[in-house]
């Protein structure tokens, strides 16, 4: 289902998390990136990893896949 | 496999249980990580070892939180365990997360222990994540039956890269056959609430122009139409009709619900089905349900409502039973006084019963059989009559 939209906010800081944890991602701290959403490329390669239709956005069901019980290993390196 | 392929140097791997799970008993825990051994045991020459003291080179642990490592538990759900790849010190080291509740077969709610430490010895062989959908390496749970669960082909294709196949000898060292004692037999489902003769029928077509429907609400912003065990579901955020079953959402909710509707301000959705009622939010149901109806102040003659519709601005609900309705007060949580009215005499033009309603953008829309009205809300007004389907796009 879609989420509730009060929760939409808390979903995108999970989703930042869950991509920090599982797909390296760092948030860019100096703002000249050229991405208006750095996390989109990330989000890409999970929905790549999962069989997901790659959009790049945090659609209904990237967001469910996210929140389903898991390994702590990352999916694309290992702990350093 | 990890960056640059650590794997043990050696067939001879030991490992240690440092601490146990209050949820199992030691000996279930030790058969579950016993048995995952032999599982990669079983397919390459390594053997392993158990020591009961002294440092191992894979030490099995059961931590929550912060627990000396970089990379703390969060609390149930989420992240179930980890492990790290081959290697010194930390190196091959689990650690499962005591948070979750830890459990020995698939009867009852909980994590299996055997398939996330079968899992996670992976990773301490040097396994990193399969994307192959039901191998044991896929980062995410999946529960299965174990009794004789057998290592799926891209996990041997994986740990075989790294250690070869087994010696023609038995590769773990012979030990007493730890035979899973057969999980109990799975218990029966908590039985429905009412067990439903839904015979299993064709789903009916989406455009039939007979096309009738039990029961009609909205649900974040997207429109559910129940049939039998049936849901079609119309969503803004994509153009295709999903079509779905009840269980797909509900699993334990019966099918055949007879009224739904939902409450956007406390992202509830309340069903009704014969003389009972159900609340949930989203996939989850409420705790504390089914009530009866009569806890709305419905009398004992009212066995089941028709059909059920909440308007949002007025904060009222209408219930239909009959030829008859009653307005539900979302603010004292209780009936109006001076009903049930006609609806006849409220709603001119509907001059019957209704199966099924919903409201959309200032209107209600009433079902009854394969005919849909809509009703402007502000004056009660029929606007116009459709087919029950024309949300299809048919």
């Amino acid at each position: 289902f879609p989420v509730a939209p009060e929760t939409e906010k808390e979903d995108m800081q999970f989703a930042q998390k869950y991509l920090e944890n599982f797909y390296d991602f760092k948030e860019e701290k100096n703002f000249r990136t050229t991405h208006l959403n750095p996390m989109a490329d990330k989000i890409r390669e999970m929905q790549s990893f999962f069989g997901l239709e790659v959009t790049g956005e945090l659609n209904r069901k990237t967001l469910d896949m996210m929140k389903q019980p898991r390994c702590g290993i990352p999916d694309v390196r290992s702990y350093s | 496999t990890f960056p640059r392929s650590p794997r043990w140097k050696k067939e001879d791997v030991t490992f240690r249980i440092l601490n146990y799970t209050p949820d199992m008993s030691q000996a279930e825990v030790d058969e579950a990580i016993t048995k995952a051994f032999q599982l990669w045991s079983s397919v390459t020459p390594l053997r392993f070892t158990r020591l009961y003291s002294g440092e191992a080179d894979i030490m099995i642990s059961f931590a929550s939180g912060f627990h000396g490592d970089f990379y703390s538990f969060d609390g149930p759900g989420g992240t179930l365990a980890h492990a790290y790849p081959p290697g010194n010190g930390i190196g091959g080291d689990t650690h499962f997360d005591e948070d979750e509740f830890w459990i020995k077969s698939n009867t009852h709610e909980g994590y299996n222990l055997f398939l996330v430490a079968a899992h996670e010895l992976g990773h301490s062989l040097g396994l990193g994540h399969s994307n192959v959908f039901g191998a044991l390496m896929y980062p995410i749970y999946m529960a299965r039956d174990t009794r004789n669960y057998r290592l799926p082909q891209d996990d041997i294709n994986g740990i075989q890269a790294l250690y070869g196949p087994p010696k023609e000898s038995p590769a773990f060292p012979p030990q007493e056959p730890t035979e899973m004692t057969p999980a109990e037999a799975p218990t029966e489902m908590s039985p429905r609430e009412e067990p439903t003769e839904v015979t299993p029928s064709e789903r009916p077509q989406d455009c039939d122009p007979h096309l009738t429907f039990d029961a009609i609400t909205t649900l974040r912003g997207e429109i559910l139409f129940f049939k039998g065990s049936y849901v079609w579901r119309k969503s803004p955020y994509f153009s295709e009709i999903e079509r779905d079953t009840i269980s797909t959402f509900w699993p334990s909710l019966a099918a055949g619900f007879d009224a739904a509707y939902e409450i956007d301000k406390k992202d509830r959705v309340i069903f009704f089905k014969d003389n009972k009622y159900w609340a949930v939010s989203g996939y989850n149901i409420q705790p504390g349900f089914p009530k009866p109806i009569q806890n709305l102040g419905f009398p004992r003659s009212v066995k089941k409502i028709d059909a059920a519709v909440h308007d949002q601005n007025a904060k009222k609900t209408y219930f239909f039973v009959g030829n008859k309705y009653w307005s539900f007060d979302e603010h004292t949580q209780s009936m109006e006084r001076g009903y049930p009215r006609k609806i006849a005499v409220d709603f001119p033009g509907i001059g019957h019963t209704i199966d099924a309603a919903f409201q959309k953008n200032e209107h209600f829309y009433f079902f009854h059989g394969s005919n849909q009205y809509e009703v402007d809300i502000k004056n009660k007004k029929l606007v116009r009559t459709m087919k029950s389907n024309s949300w299809f796009d048919c």
